[in-house]
């Protein structure tokens, strides 16, 4: 096992099972205890204790180092005078993107600031019923889609048109779920965001977040690095962290993408987003 | 893909007659990075590996198969054998006895009411989620589509009454199968762990199927554990199969509850169903 005291590989080992447990993957697994190793042997650390100090602090390091500046990674607000920020919602089916927006929305407004939703699942069984009660809750309007209007990306230019139109401070597009696999969605997906560059002089939304639930696995990776490649996102959101799920992704995601993680979702009322914090992530991560 | 893999385990066995612990422990190695970059649980992994283990040394090579060959069946083999042989059918009462009944639970966002809606045949669904935003107007849209009813009652009279309300009006109208779709819930929540349990006491349901994402990581072992543990389950649905994960999820949640995954769905339309092939599992996990 590389030499090291009987305890250092015993607890090696025991880590080894938490952190795969926890979905951090075989290979962030093999590169982080690895370091360890080396780490705990350089300060002669032998109990349990420091030794798994001693990884929760690398993993909070590594969290912050690649993860934005000083791990608060602030969502992009645009410069008075220069139109609304336009934050784009994108991930898998189910995900939890249409709920983040009820409760960023709600956050925005108690900010003062006034936010516009745009209703771009034009697809699924009462996805514009939803956010709208979303919209009512959070007191932002919303832009759905005309009678028989199936283009996300027309609903998508008339939010943009009106938010424009209005001097709104925040502009929300919701998209439907939607597989990193499926080509003609990568499209649609493509489209949307082009929309916006209309309404801007070409530059993009001011945030593509990406939202993960955080009970998924490995596929996760995959997800942000494709969406990354092909559309470009700007953070993640992980979601449903008030579940058992420790949503070890991230530290492959962040590592290896250098994607910030901006905010968490921990429940299904408005009141349960939170920033993104690595020493408490890293400590339900670990235990 | 795995058996690429093990083409150096091929080339150890070629020109041996026995398959032994030091000719097959890097190949071993091998199949458990592989299943767990897969999302099978650990445990589950480990339990396999030792069950081809135990299988795999001491057997004689057979004459005129390649070792290699002789080994990648052996694995083949114990992971259908967790799987079930044949495809699971949904379970049906006698023909006079009242409508069958089948009970869909799982964790937010898994599918639970598309697949509702997929499962109908002679049905009535039943809308017992009382509280996401558009739920009943969800699954009211959906079953729309297929010309199927809905049962629904006041969100205010809870999950429990509505399902009991749903299943008597079910035998008065002489439904064949009843369908009761439930909200989303966490396992720690205790609360909506108990209302499910009281759904399932008030309607005795013929068939109680956990319905899990395919993308879910190392969490689908608990949380298959958990809902067998606290209510109960006779199998499962595993949704979102036409993405590229390769689903360890499945052997997990057979493996932990023993209970057969009887439907995949491989897209967001409700003709997205299809029985559960333990053989195509099998190779799509093993990549
Ligand atoms: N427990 C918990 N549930 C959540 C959280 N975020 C969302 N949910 C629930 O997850 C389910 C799916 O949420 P949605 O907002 O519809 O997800 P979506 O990504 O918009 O789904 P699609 O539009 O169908 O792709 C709902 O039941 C939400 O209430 C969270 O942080 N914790
Ligand atoms: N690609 C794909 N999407 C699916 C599949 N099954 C369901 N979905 C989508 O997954 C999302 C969640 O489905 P729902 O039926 O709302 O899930 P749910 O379990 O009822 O969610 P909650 O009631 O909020 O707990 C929707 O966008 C569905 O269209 C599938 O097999 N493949
Ligand atoms: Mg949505
Ligand atoms: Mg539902």
């Amino acid at each position: 096992l590389g030499g090291g005291s009987k305890d250092l590989n015993a607890t090696l080992a025991q880590l080894e099972e938490v952190l795969i447990t926890s979905d951090l993957g075989v290979d962030t697994v093999d590169s982080v205890l690895a370091d360890l190793r080396a780490d705990a042997k350089a300060a002669r650390l032998t109990s349990r204790e420091d030794i798994t100090t001693c990884l929760k602090d690398s993993l909070v390091r590594i969290l912050l180092r690649r993860g934005g500046q000083d791990g608060v990674a602030d969502l992009a607000v645009r410069a008075k005078g220069e139109g609304p920020t336009v934050v784009v919602v994108i991930g898998a089916n189910g995900m939890g993107k249409t709920t983040t927006i009820g409760k960023l929305a709600t956050r925005y407004r108690r900010e003062g600031k006034t936010v516009l939703l745009a209703a771009c699942d034009t697809f699924r069984a009462a996805a514009v019923a939803q956010l709208q009660t979303w919209g009512e809750r959070a007191d932002a309007a919303v832009v759905v889609p005309k009678t028989g209007q199936k283009s996300a990306a027309g609903v998508c230019y008339d939010a943009m048109a009106q938010g424009v139109r209005d001097d709104v401070d925040v502009v929300i597009v919701d998209t439907s779920g939607r597989l990193h696999t499926n080509i003609n969605l990568m499209g649609e997906l493509k489209k949307i965001v082009g929309v916006v560059g209309k309404f801007r002089d070409g530059s993009g939304p001011d945030e593509v977040l990406l939202v993960v639930d955080a009970s998924i696995g490995r596929n996760a990776v995959t997800q942000a690095r494709t969406w990354s490649d092909e559309v470009g996102v700007s953070g993640l959101v992980v979601t449903k962290l008030d579940g058992t799920a420790r949503a070890g992704f991230v530290v492959s995601v962040v590592d290896e993408l250098g994607l910030p993680v901006k905010l968490i979702g921990v429940g299904e009322s408005v009141d349960d987003l939170r920033d993104f914090d690595p020493v408490l992530f890293v400590e339900g991560l670990v235990g | 893909s795995l058996a690429e893999k093990m083409d150096q385990t091929v080339r150890k066995l070629r020109g041996t007659d026995k398959i032994t612990e030091a000719n097959i422990g890097g190949a071993l190695k091998e199949v458990r990075r592989s299943m767990l970059d897969a999302d099978v649980n650990l445990r589950v992994v480990d339990q396999l590996i030792a069950d081809v283990r135990e299988r795999a040394v001491g057997s004689q090579v057979v004459a005129g198969v390649e070792p290699g060959q002789q080994f990648i069946k052996i694995i083949y083999e114990e992971l259908t054998r967790v799987m079930g042989k044949d495809a699971a059918p949904l379970a049906r009462r006698a023909a006079g006895s009242g409508p069958t009944v089948v009970l869909l639970a799982g964790l937010q966002g898994a599918g639970k009411t598309t697949a509702a809606a997929k499962l109908a045949l002679y049905v009535l669904l039943v809308a017992c989620d009382v509280y996401r935003p558009a739920a009943v107007e969800q699954l009211q849209t959906l079953a729309g589509m297929i010309d199927v009813d809905v049962f629904t009652a006041d969100l205010e009279l809870g999950a429990v009454e509505i399902a009991r309300r749903g299943l008597t009006a079910a035998e008065e109208g002489k439904y064949d199968t009843v369908i009761i779709d439930t909200a989303g819930r966490q396992v720690i929540n205790d609360k909506l762990m108990r209302e499910l349990r009281d759904v399932k006491a008030a309607t005795r349901p013929d068939d109680t199927l956990l319905v899990v994402d395919a993308m879910t990581g190392q969490e689908a072992a608990n949380l298959t554990r958990a809902f067998n543990d606290s209510v109960g389950i006779t199998g499962a649905i595993l949704t979102k199969l036409d993405g590229d994960t390769r689903g360890g999820a499945a052997l997990s949640v057979q493996s932990v509850s023993g209970k057969p995954i009887k439907f995949v769905g491989t897209g967001e339309k409700v003709e997205k169903l299809e029985p559960f092939f333990p053989e195509r599992m099998a190779s799509r996990i093993l990549g």
